[in-house]
């Protein structure tokens, strides 16, 4: 299956 | 002192509708730009940008950048006792623990304040990098709502694929499969009606349907939606809100083990 990804992995705390 | 009137005062209570579901409690930021809003649902796979620019409202008196947590269940309530065609100002003292709505009648035979306590909320901001996408659709939001939708009741997960031909959306659940193929039609006479593919390149993702049916709630905001794709990084479904700026939805996309 499909796993859902996190958004914060994508996308850095500044 | 904050002081912000925008006359479309509905712009506002729509953009609640469509984000108290998905965010619990967020900081709207306030400065000389705009009023905005930052925050990641509950699961961290999704996240909204709400941007509002200081210039769409009738008068915007904000002396010093702050930031005021709210819980948007609450705020929603407030704003839902505003009528549709009222002015909607929203003003905060500094150093105040509070927030006050107050909402004219267009006539100014009615004033309402509602104030709201005011929460202390953590949350950092993320850097959003700008991304070259490979794939951009405009198609009417109507549309983009009904479609996803009618797939969530045939499965839980839709894949997006943009080739040439068209865009499809695909799921498939215990009862069966489902395809919907939309192909670029300009030749419409509203261009609100207009589906567009910008598509550099082919491109096909998957994502959770609930979280694209919890950012067409936004679908009041504007007669069409914006959807930029790129392999393997979150989708962007963005709506414009009328000459002010913005709500923007990211969904992390789900990738093959």
């Amino acid at each position: 299956g499909s796993k859902q990804c996190t958004i914060t992995k994508f996308f850095s705390k500044k | 002192m904050l002081e912000l009137r925008l006359v479309q005062g509905s712009l506002l209570k729509k953009v609640l509708e469509s984000i108290k579901d998905l965010v619990n409690d967020a900081n709207f930021d306030c400065s000389a730009t705009g009023f905005s809003l930052q925050a990641m649902d509950s699961s961290h796979v999704a996240l909204v940008a709400l941007l509002l620019r200081s210039e769409g409202f009738e008068h915007y008196r904000c002396d010093r950048n702050i930031s005021m947590g709210m819980n948007l269940g609450n705020m929603a309530k407030m704003l839902k006792c505003a009528g549709n065609d009222d002015i909607i100002t929203l003003k905060a003292d500094d150093g105040s623990d509070t927030v006050t709505f107050m909402f004219e009648s267009p006539t100014q035979d009615k004033i309402a304040d509602f104030e709201m306590r005011l929460m202390d909320i953590d949350s950092e901001h993320l850097g959003i990098p700008e991304a070259e996408y490979h794939a951009i659709l405009i198609m009417p939001s109507a549309e983009f709502a009904r479609i996803c939708k009618d797939l969530s009741s045939i499965g839980d997960t839709v894949v997006i694929s943009v080739t040439k031909e068209g865009v499809k959306f695909s799921t498939r659940g215990d009862i069966g499969t489902a395809n919907v193929v939309c192909r670029q039609n300009t030749t419409v006479d509203k261009p609100e009606e207009a589906t567009v593919i910008e598509m550099p390149e082919p491109v096909s993702l998957t994502f959770a349907l609930r979280y694209l049916n919890s950012f067409t709630k936004a679908t009041p905001l504007s007669n069409t939606v914006t959807i930029s794709l790129s392999s393997e990084i979150p989708v962007v479904v963005e709506y414009k809100i009328a000459e002010m700026g913005y709500i923007r939805f990211y969904l992390a996309p789900k990738i093959e083990e």
